[in-house]
């Protein structure tokens, strides 16, 4: 199937199942074509998918969780090259809508947009990334009148080590990319402020490799700041 | 240029194995 068809299929008013199997064969289609065909897809599927994604509460209440991961995992193939990277990092809808998919009631999408999330925050561009996801959560977080990491604590408290680890991978990857001594601590000791201390010290008691990745990063970053200060 | 691909699965390998956090 062409770019073209499915923007043709994004536009119709496809019921839920129906626009499950559009999404996987469009994530398919995104992984496995040249750039040339996400080209063509371009912008303007972008923007059908970042729609979708954005009135799933309103014009597509019954859409169901599977489809809201779907179209996370669609962005995810959609930014796995250059020019869909480029694309969503210029539009203004881009990482906010990746930072409502920060949603621990789908602990499965969650893992994908904290994923995608650490791995924007760390990509060196002349705008610094991590500052625009850090005000995607805090900006989130204020809209829905909670604590800005409530959300990924919340996802650290899963019972799913791969969601566990993403939440730290993000943290690491927000703290490792500050600049600043000052701004480091200060989101590190907000974090552990506001239930990180607690969580750490179950995640310890975690085997898993991914994790412990994680958890001596943090340590890590930690140790060096407080010799630096 | 811009079809430079792989560019996500780079990054996530790089910050799952914890290479993308080694100080430079």
């Amino acid at each position: 199937k062409s770019a073209v068809m499915y923007i043709q299929e994004l536009k119709s008013d496809y019921r839920d199942t129906q626009l499950l199997s559009c999404l996987e064969s469009l994530r398919v289609s995104l992984n496995n074509n040249p750039v040339s065909w996400v080209q063509n897809f371009g912008a303007e599927g972008l923007a059908l998918l970042r729609n979708l994604k954005k009135e799933e509460k309103d014009e597509y209440p019954m859409m169901g969780v599977k489809c809201q991961h779907e179209i996370i995992r669609c962005l995810k193939a959609f930014m796995n090259n250059k020019y869909g990277l480029k694309s969503m990092l210029e539009s203004v809808e881009g990482i906010p809508l990746l930072v409502r998919a920060i949603n621990p009631v789908v602990p499965a999408m969650m893992v994908d947009a904290v994923k995608l999330l650490s791995a924007i925050s760390i990509l060196e561009h002349p705008e610094n990334l991590h500052e625009r996801v850090l005000e995607a959560i805090t900006e989130e977080a204020e809209k829905r009148d909670i604590e800005r990491f409530q959300p990924l604590l919340a996802g650290m408290n899963k019972n799913s080590i791969a969601l566990k680890a993403g939440c730290m991978q993000l943290i690491n990857a927000l703290i490792s990319r500050g600049e600043e001594l000052d701004f480091r601590i200060h989101i590190r000791s907000e974090l552990l402020r506001v239930g990180l201390r607690d969580l750490l010290r179950e995640v310890r008691t975690i085997e898993s490799e991914e994790l412990k990745v994680q958890v001596t990063v943090f340590d890590e970053q930690a140790e060096d700041d407080s010799e630096d200060l | 240029g811009d079809d430079e691909t792989g560019i996500m699965d780079g990054l996530l390998e790089a910050l799952q194995s914890g290479a993308a956090f080694k100080r430079k």
